[in-house]
């Protein structure tokens, strides 16, 4: 059987609405080392990876590892009504086909259960190599959701390059073009303003902006996003779940015609 | 805006 209480229960609506737009239904991973998700958006054009280690709950037993599929939209569903304080367990039986849901108010004076019924879902699990990329740049989460949006009112495709100069965001639309460069930055007076870029070698990609715009919706859940770069391999763009696990986004380059 | 791959024909399906 499963259970997993989770005093951060925020946490997993934070995850769970920054997924639910790009996958409408997932298999939920768990084993002793926690909870995972592994999903392409139903275009195959982009992955998410999250990860959710055991030791970030209270409590945590899982007796054997278990796929718990859902709909997406129907969990959201559910965790919008815990509170924004409340400590979610969660609790299954195994080869059950429920998952039910309990949220306790940090006072203990509201208690409350829902029961989320699961479904078979067929998915490729893809083996994701660790990767020796050419550029990281760490930002603040605020200003990278700013740069796709500002950007996505202008073209539909982005040029993301990284050169001893910065990184830079390039487009183009029926208006006009546009760049962003976002500079190194680790003098900020307060550490959530700064920004680190560690360049190995100059990377350029191409990628669709309307991708990265949606990864953007995980800016709730950490002060930074990472953006990992290579020539010619998807762009890894992480969000640390605190001290807790990551939510990862990978998403496939545009190639020339 | 070029072609747009596939994030399946990076990573091997296991």
């Amino acid at each position: 059987m499963l259970e997993a209480r989770l005093v951060q229960g925020s946490m997993l609506r934070k995850v769970v609405d920054a997924v639910k737009d790009l996958v409408s239904d997932a298999n939920i991973d768990v084993s002793s080392s926690g909870f995972s998700l592994q999903a392409m958006d139903t275009s195959h054009v982009s992955l998410i990876a999250m990860h959710l280690r055991a030791d970030a709950f209270e409590h945590f037993r899982c007796d054997r590892p278990m796929s718990m599929g859902m709909s997406l939209a129907n969990l959201a569903k559910v965790l919008k009504c815990a509170g924004s304080d409340d400590i979610v367990t969660l609790k299954a039986n195994d080869d059950g086909d429920t998952v039910t849901f309990m949220f306790e108010s940090p006072k203990e004076d509201r208690v409350s259960d829902f029961e989320l019924k699961l479904m078979d879902i067929d998915s490729e699990h893809l083996g994701i190599p660790d990767t020796d990329y050419c550029a990281t740049v760490t930002m603040p989460a605020g200003e990278y959701a700013r740069i796709c949006k500002d950007l996505s009112s202008i073209g539909d495709t982005v040029v993301i390059s990284a050169t001893k100069d910065g990184v830079k965001f390039t487009t183009s639309g029926d208006v006009g073009t546009a760049n962003v460069t976002v500079r190194q930055n680790t003098t900020a007076d307060k550490k959530e303003d700064q920004t680190i870029i560690d360049l190995k070698e100059p990377v350029a990609l191409t990628f669709a902006l309307r991708y990265l715009t949606s990864f953007a919706k995980a800016t709730p859940l950490a002060t930074h996003v990472t953006l990992s770069m290579t020539r010619e391999l998807p762009v890894m763009v992480e969000y640390a779940i605190q001290d807790m696990g990551h939510l990862r986004f990978y998403l496939a380059p545009k190639i020339e015609d | 805006g070029g072609k747009q791959r596939s994030i399946a024909s990076f990573f091997a399906v296991q």
